[in-house]
């Protein structure tokens, strides 16, 4: 199961439609401060469900929405995509590949998308179950979730060790 | 639900000891600890570090690289047991020197046979190791964009960092 | 001594506008609120970051690096009204990309007229900007030496790194 | 008022008789993961009166003392000294070189001396008053601090404020 394209447009500081295809194994991400490089991997946290706005370091999840600069409005929704490969069927579905989609319009309406059917949440989340994948992974590490694991904070070590086990 | 959890304890202790000894050395040591064996299931988990000739050291008096060092290899110690198709680390190269910058490096190029991984990071030594940049950047005020980079650029980068500021 | 802390915090206001100016751009802008002045003595003080183009921004939506560089920013505004005889650096200019590690090290030039600079870095381009560095090592297992490193040596660092590990 | 020179014995990993010159404005410590370097600004903070161990990365404050590795056995205590150069007058002491010096007995005796005189703590503190050095002054950073200046923790903005103003 391959990571193969990520698509977003009007999330964060993403305005305009951006794609960024994982052709290869090691990917690196490099640009100067403030550049969005920390909310591409928001927006991959927020398409596998991720229902916290401080887990995206936000105050409430609308926020999520591109909030306009001088020179272009503020965007009318959020959209995230993200593409596997899936020939081994590692995901329990017939599909060599899969989509899954979530989108927020500043309605405050969302919703969620499996290869461009509408679906829930509990879908995509019941799609990565035993995959190691999810929105709060052990396999997605920011520099300051260094202390929380070390210190334990919200017994963090027990939950992770759980999702491996 | 007991011998499961037991089991993978068990699993995740020997490769936290092998993942931790290539990031520190051979003569180093570790051991994770069930405080209340009694109750695997509800019983806090305590990370003891030993680096060689120095006493058996409680997390809190690791130096801030030797804190990131530890927590990378439980990390590691649990995507072993159950591999994820995809790891990301958000500048979790920042606070390491360059020999461990370098075994970082190796071990991520170890496992990236399993899986894929996408690093942010603004380390030149740790952006060498990598198979692509996609390089993040304002394409207006407040607007992102991204374009893959060859490191050449990046490496003089006085040309890349002139475009962005 | 209501006027005395009024007018420091006018004093400290301006300062940190001139130092954000520096660190960010001539564009960007910031502020410092006194959330309740009709009791200066016991009120909260807030920062605002305005970088150009952007929206008016809470601190919690910056970058790693945006936020480093606020930091620091507030901390030479108040070093502007007394300055202390020295200032330390721990890894400081760890989150913060080339363009912003020339500003800091310009930065640190400029007041070390005044006060002297205690640096700690991993950072090969802030260590070219120190008149002298110190190397600490392990002189045997667990106990610590420091001599005097020419930047040359540890510029192709393989020598230096070598000799510790 | 200049730093002259730093003298470590028995204190954290410095088990060994160390003096550091710092004969130039601005001074870089590197050196690998591990090896002492924020020790050394621990030692600056705790010669300068510091009486929380969580400020020095410690369980209690017993443990600055050297505490023995497989070929050198524990010190009996940890004493650090810091010298300025008063010509200036301003330390308000008639001498032209101010040395103070703190020692910690396994015994949990702890002294402090202003040039070799005992002397208590207070005396030490009232000598820096109005200099902008402290044992938690704003002129001593390390990064994990960013974020509780920012975030305000205890009201740690308010504090720095009032130590400027
Ligand atoms: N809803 C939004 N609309 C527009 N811009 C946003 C929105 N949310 C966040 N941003 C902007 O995105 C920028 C932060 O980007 P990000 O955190 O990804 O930077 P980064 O590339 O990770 O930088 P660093 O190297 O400093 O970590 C901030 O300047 C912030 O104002
Ligand atoms: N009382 C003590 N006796 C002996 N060693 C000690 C004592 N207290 C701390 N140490 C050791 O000092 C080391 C930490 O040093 P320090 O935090 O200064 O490293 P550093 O050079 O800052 O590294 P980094 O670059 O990772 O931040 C630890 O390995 C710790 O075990
Ligand atoms: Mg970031
Ligand atoms: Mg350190």
């Amino acid at each position: 199961m391959k990571l193969k394209s990520l698509h977003i447009k009007g999330f964060k500081s993403f305005a305009n439609d951006t794609k960024i295809h994982f052709r290869e194994p090691i990917i690196g991400i490099v640009g100067p401060n403030g550049s969005g490089k920390s909310n591409i991997i928001d927006s991959i946290r927020w398409v596998l469900g991720e229902q916290k706005s401080k887990g995206l370091r936000l105050d409430k999840m609308l926020d999520v929405i591109f909030n306009g600069t001088k020179s272009k409005k503020k965007a009318g929704m959020a959209q995230v995509s993200m593409t596997f490969e899936n020939s081994k069927k590692l995901i329990p579905l017939e599909y060599d590949e899969v989509k899954v989609s979530r989108i927020l319009y500043n309605t405050n309406e969302s919703e969620y998308r499996i290869n461009d059917v509408p679906c829930r949440l509990k879908d995509i989340r019941d799609l990565f179950l035993n995959t190691g994948i999810g929105s709060n992974s052990y396999a997605i590490i920011e520099l300051g979730m260094v202390d929380d694991i070390l210190l334990d904070k919200d017994h963090s070590r027990r939950r992770m060790f759980e999702q491996a086990a | 639900a007991r011998e499961k959890f037991m089991e993978s304890f068990y699993l995740i202790r020997d490769n936290f000891k092998d993942v931790f000894r290539s990031l520190f050395s051979n003569e180093d040591d570790c051991d994770l600890i069930l405080l209340d064996a009694e109750d695997p299931l509800d019983s806090k988990i305590e990370i003891v570090a030993k680096p060689k000739g120095k006493k058996p050291k409680v997390l809190s008096q690791l130096s801030g690289g030797e804190k990131t060092l530890t927590a990378i290899a439980l990390l590691f110690s649990l995507y072993l047991l159950k591999p994820a198709p995809f790891c990301i680390f958000d500048e979790v190269d920042a606070p390491l020197d360059d020999v461990n910058i370098h075994k970082f490096s190796k071990l991520i190029k170890r496992f990236s046979k399993d899986s894929q991984f996408i690093i942010v990071t603004h380390n030149k030594s740790t952006m060498a190791g990598m198979d692509t940049l996609y390089g993040v950047y304002m394409q207006e005020q407040g607007i992102s964009g991204i374009s893959q980079v060859d490191f050449r650029d990046y490496e003089h980068n006085e040309t890349y960092q002139n475009v962005n500021v």
